[in-house]
C-alpha cells in the first residue's frame, strides 16, 4: 500500500522542519507508480503529480503526524477534492424524468438501469424503463425480466431505437410514469452510426439526466470513451460498475479529470439492490490502494 | 517515436508512454526498457529502424510463451470451457468461436451453462439460431453443472467434433463462484476423457491492471489455456496481455474485433506488437 512505500521513503524526513524538494521528489515517484497501477490514466497521472509536488512542498511537517502521513494526506485529499463534489440522489425536475444511459459494450447498462429503477422505487417514485436495444440478441428479454423482478413496466417496440424512446416517453407522460429510464445499446465511441443514434435518441427525447456506464476495471482507454461519449451527449454523470471485484478503480479519477462530470453512483453487485452513491473519500483510499 | 536515434532519457519517457498508455502495465514496461537499454549498448546501434525492431520483437517474444494454436482433441468431442468477469464478451465469442469451426466443417455444439443472468440462455440460443449450431439448455436458476454434464452427452451421442461451454461472468474475488467453475469443470472432466481441452479466459480489450489479477485467479481454479482478447476494434490496444503472457505464461489465442460472429481472427503475435506502437 502506499503509507507503506512512503514510509521507507519519508523515514529520511524525521526531524525535518520542511519537506524539500529532494524528498518530495521521491515521494511523487512512489505516488506516480500507484496512481498508474491503479489505472490512472498517464497524463492525468502527469497533471496531479504536479499539482501535489507544489502543494507539497513547504507544507509544515506538522510536529503531531508523521510526514509519511502528512505525505499521504495531501495525496488524499487532492483525490478527494478532483473526484467530488457530489450532489446525491438524482435531480427531478419534472415529470417524467427521463434519464439516459450509455456506454460501451459489456459495461453494465442494462443492469444498472434495473439498478436505477430500483434505486427509485425505494424512494418512492413509479419509474418504468426503455429496451432501447434492438441489435443484442435478448437484450429486450433481458431488461424485462429485470423488469419483471421489479414490478417495474418495461416498454420495448419494433423500429429503430430513437422512434422506440420518443414512443415511450409519448406513453409514460399519458400514464404518469414518474421517470423513464432509456437502456441503450453498447457503442464503441469511434463507430459514427452508433454515436450518431445516441445522440438522436438524446435529441429526440431530451434527457433530464444521460449518464455513462463505465465498467471499474478500465484501463488507460477510459479517457477516450469518456471524453468522446460527453462530447456528443453532454453527461450529467458517470456510473461506475462491478467495484465489488478488486479493480483499484483509476478509471474514475481519469473519467472525472477529462470529462468534469460527477460520479454519481457505483454499482456493487450483480443484484438489483447493489447500487450505492458514489463517495470520493473511500474511492480515493481505493485508488491508493 | 520511430526517428529516435538513441535511447536516451526522451526516447525512454516516449516508450514508456506508448506501453503504459496500452495498458501495458509499469513492471512489464520497465522490464522491456531495461531490455532496450542494454540490447542498444550491446550492439550500439544508432539506427531508429533497428531499434524500433528490437522493441517489437521484444515484445513480440514476450507474447510467444505457451500455444497459441488451439489443439483438437485426438478423439471427439474437444470440449471447450469459456470463462471471465463479467461483460468480457463470453457469450459473443462462443459464437465466434462455434462459427469459425463450423466453417472449417467441424459440427458444433453449445452448452448453455449460465443459468443465473437474466436471458442469458436467450442470448446464446438465438446466436446458435443465427449460425446453425446446435444447442443445449435448461431453464435459468438450474444447476450450470448439470446443463453442462448433459451437454457432454449429447456431444457423444450427437457425433459433435467440438462443445463449447458457455458459462456465466463471475468476479474472480468471489470465492463461492470460484467453486462453482471448477465443479462445472470438474463435471465435463469425469464425463470426457481429457476434457476440457481448451480453457479459455476471455477478456476486454479496455482493461487495465486488474486483468492481471483476472488471469491469476481463473489460471488457479480451472487452469487458463489461452485467452480470447475481445472487442480489440476498439480504441484500447489490450497491452495488459504482453503483461499476462509475460508473468504467467497464458498465451492468447484468439481477438474479437466486433459484434458479429465472423469478427474473430487467430492470434497474431507480430501484428499485434506492430498495432502496440502505431
Ligand atoms: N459483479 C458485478 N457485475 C455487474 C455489475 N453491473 C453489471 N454486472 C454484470 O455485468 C454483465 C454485463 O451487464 P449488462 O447489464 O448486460 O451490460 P450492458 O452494458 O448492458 O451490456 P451491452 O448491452 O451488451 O453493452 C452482467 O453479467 C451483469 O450481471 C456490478 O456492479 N457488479
Ligand atoms: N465491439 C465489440 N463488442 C463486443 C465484442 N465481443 C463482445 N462484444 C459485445 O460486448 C457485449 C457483451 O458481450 P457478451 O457476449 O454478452 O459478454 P459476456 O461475457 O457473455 O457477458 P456476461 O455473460 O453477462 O458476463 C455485447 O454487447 C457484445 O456484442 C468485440 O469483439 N467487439
Ligand atoms: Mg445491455
Ligand atoms: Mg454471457
Amino acid at each position: 500500500a502506499i503509507t507503506e512505500k512512503f514510509e521507507g521513503v519519508v523515514r529520511r524526513l524525521r526531524g525535518k522542519a520542511i519537506i524539500t524538494e529532494k524528498n518530495v521528489a521521491d515521494a511523487m515517484r512512489e505516488v506516480r507508480m500507484a496512481l498508474l497501477e491503479a489505472d490512472v490514466n498517464y497524463a492525468v497521472v502527469r497533471e496531479f503529480v504536479k499539482t501535489v509536488e507544489k502543494k507539497a512542498l513547504g507544507a509544515d511537517v506538522l510536529k503531531s503526524v508523521s510526514p509519511a502521513q502528512q505525505f499521504v494526506k495531501i495525496v488524499h485529499d487532492e483525490l478527494v477534492e478532483l473526484m467530488g463534489p457530489v450532489e446525491p440522489g438524482i435531480p427531478q425536475p419534472d415529470s417524467p424524468t427521463i434519464i439516459m444511459l450509455a456506454g460501451l459494450q459489456g459495461s453494465g447498462k442494462t443492469t444498472t438501469a434495473a439498478k436505477v429503477a430500483s434505486y427509485l422505487l425505494r424512494k418512492g417514485r413509479r419509474p418504468s424503463m426503455v429496451a432501447a436495444d434492438v441489435q443484442r440478441p435478448a437484450a429486450v428479454e433481458q431488461l424485462k425480466i429485470l423488469g419483471g423482478q421489479l414490478g417495474v413496466e418495461v416498454f420495448s417496440g419494433e423500429g429503430k431505437a430513437p422512434d422506440i424512446c420518443v414512443r415511450a416517453v409519448e406513453r409514460a407522460r399519458l400514464v404518469g410514469t414518474s421517470d423513464v429510464i432509456l437502456d441503450t445499446a453498447g457503442r464503441l465511441h469511434i463507430d459514427e452510426e452508433m454515436m450518431m443514434e445516441v445522440k438522436d435518441i438524446a435529441r429526440r427525447t431530451e434527457p433530464h439526466q444521460v449518464y455513462l456506464v463505465c465498467d471499474a476495471m478500465t484501463g488507460q482507454d477510459a479517457v477516450n470513451s469518456a471524453k468522446a461519449f460527453d462530447e456528443e451527449l453532454s453527461l450529467d454523470g458517470v456510473i461506475l460498475t462491478k467495484l465489488d471485484g478488486d479493480a483499484r478503480g483509476g478509471a474514475a479519477l481519469s473519467v472525472k479529470a477529462v470529462t468534469g462530470k460527477p460520479i454519481k453512483f457505483i454499482g456493487v453487485g450483480e443484484k438489483l439492490d447493489k447500487l450505492e452513491e458514489f463517495h470520493p473519500d473511500r474511492m480515493a483510499d481505493r485508488i491508493l490502494g | 517515436f520511430r526517428r529516435a536515434r538513441q535511447v536516451d532519457a526522451a526516447f525512454l519517457e516516449e516508450l514508456e508512454e506508448i506501453l503504459i498508455g496500452a495498458d501495458v502495465g509499469v513492471e512489464t514496461t520497465m522490464s522491456i526498457a531495461e531490455d532496450l537499454r542494454r540490447a542498444a549498448r550491446d550492439t550500439g546501434t544508432a539506427d531508429p529502424e533497428e531499434l524500433y525492431g528490437i522493441l517489437k520483437r521484444d515484445v513480440e517474444s514476450r507474447l510467444r510463451k505457451g500455444e497459441s494454436d488451439v489443439t483438437l482433441a485426438d478423439s471427439s468431442p474437444t470440449v471447450i470451457l469459456v470463462a471471465g468477469v463479467n461483460g468480457t464478451g463470453k457469450t459473443t465469442s462462443i459464437a465466434k468461436l462455434a462459427a469459425y469451426y463450423m466453417g472449417q466443417g467441424k459440427k458444433v455444439l453449445l452448452s448453455a451453462s449460465d443459468t443465473f443472468r437474466a436471458a442469458a440462455t436467450e442470448q446464446l440460443g438465438i446466436w446458435a439460431d443465427r449460425i446453425g449450431a446446435d444447442i443445449v439448455r435448461h431453464k435459468m436458476g438450474s444447476d450450470p453443472a448439470a446443463v453442462a454434464f448433459d451437454a457432454c452427452e449429447a456431444a457423444a451421442a450427437r457425433g459433435v467434433d467440438i462443445l463449447i461451454v458457455d458459462t456465466a461472468g463471475r468476479l474472480h474475488t468471489d470465492s463461492n463462484l470460484m467453486r462453482e467453475l471448477s465443479k462445472i469443470k470438474s463435471v465435463v472432466a469425469r464425463k470426457i476423457p481429457g476434457a476440457p481441452h481448451e480453457v479459455l479466459l476471455v477478456l476486454d480489450a479496455t482493461a487495465g491492471q486488474n486483468a492481471i489479477s483476472q488471469a491469476r485467479n481463473f489460471k488457479q481454479a480451472i487452469e487458463i489455456t489461452g485467452i480470447f482478447l475481445a472487442k480489440l476494434d476498439g480504441t484500447a490496444k489490450g497491452g495488459i496481455v504482453v503483461a499476462i503472457c509475460d508473468k504467467l505464461g497464458i498465451p492468447v489465442k484468439f481477438v474479437g474485433l466486433g459484434e458479429g460472429a465472423d469478427d474473430i481472427e487467430p492470434f497474431d503475435a507480430e501484428l499485434f506488437s506492430r498495432a502496440l506502437f502505431e
